[in-house]
């Protein structure tokens, strides 16, 4: 049995590289018949950059998630540490009867616009 | 179909940064 | 079985480069093809400057983090303190 195992991973290894042995001299056919110039590329090194820009697309993407899901849970944290602290002045003023000027019309907007 | 949405995502990775900018500046005035 | 469906989808994207590469053999020669190829590598590198600008827009993004991440940790004293006269 295990003669047969190692006779089939002999037959996949083979295949295999017979595989990258045709990949390859296709792809030395069309560069030699199609060289690259300033101006042209040949077909499979647009393959390549092809999928290389997609490669790089998909990393960024990934990345940009990551950064925007952490941007959200810091503005959460700061949102709610922010409201803490004004909870905790307000009930100091009250133990305080402290007279505080009403706040200003930019404070005001920035209150509004953090809600 | 890549270009636009590279195009989509780079708009709306701008849009959020603007408006991270915004969040912080609010809350600056707010900690005053 | 797994690693057996592994190796068969390793075999399989190799053949299926290779037919892609196939059809791609004598693209170079047909004039009105080499006009859709040129054009695809216009594109490519249209695409690969919108990436530029995309990558950049995140490094602003990672700048602005860390700013939000400065004004948590203000923000966490400032608490601190009030708890504190509290």
């Amino acid at each position: 049995m295990e003669a047969e195992v190692d006779k089939l991973e002999l037959m996949f290894q083979k295949a295999d590289s017979d595989l990258d042995y045709i990949q390859y001299r296709l792809e030395y056919e069309i560069k030699t018949n199609h060289p690259d110039s300033a101006g042209e590329k040949n077909p499979v090194t647009l393959l390549k950059e092809l999928s290389a820009i997609k490669s790089r697309y998909q990393t960024l993407c990934d990345h940009y998630k990551r950064v925007a899901t952490e941007q959200k849970e810091i503005k959460t944290r700061i949102s709610t540490t922010l409201n803490k602290t004004m909870t905790r002045i307000q009930e100091l003023q009250k133990l305080t009867d402290v007279e505080l000027l009403p706040p200003t019309e930019e404070e005001k907007t920035a209150t509004e616009q953090l809600k | 179909a890549l270009k636009d949405d590279v195009n989509i995502l780079h708009d709306k990775a701008r849009l959020e940064s603007q408006e991270s900018i915004g969040f912080i500046k609010a809350t600056k005035e707010s900690m005053k | 079985t797994s690693e057996l469906e592994q190796l068969y989808s390793h075999v399989n994207e190799k053949i299926g480069n290779i037919k892609k590469t196939l059809s791609l053999r004598n693209l170079g020669q047909d004039p009105t093809l080499k006009t859709v190829l040129n054009k695809i590598g216009d594109e490519i590198i249209i695409v690969n400057e919108l990436l530029n600008k995309f990558e950049l827009e995140i490094r602003y993004q990672e700048q602005i983090s860390s700013s939000l991440k400065e004004l948590s940790d203000l923000l966490e004293e400032d608490y601190k303190d009030v708890e504190h006269l509290n």
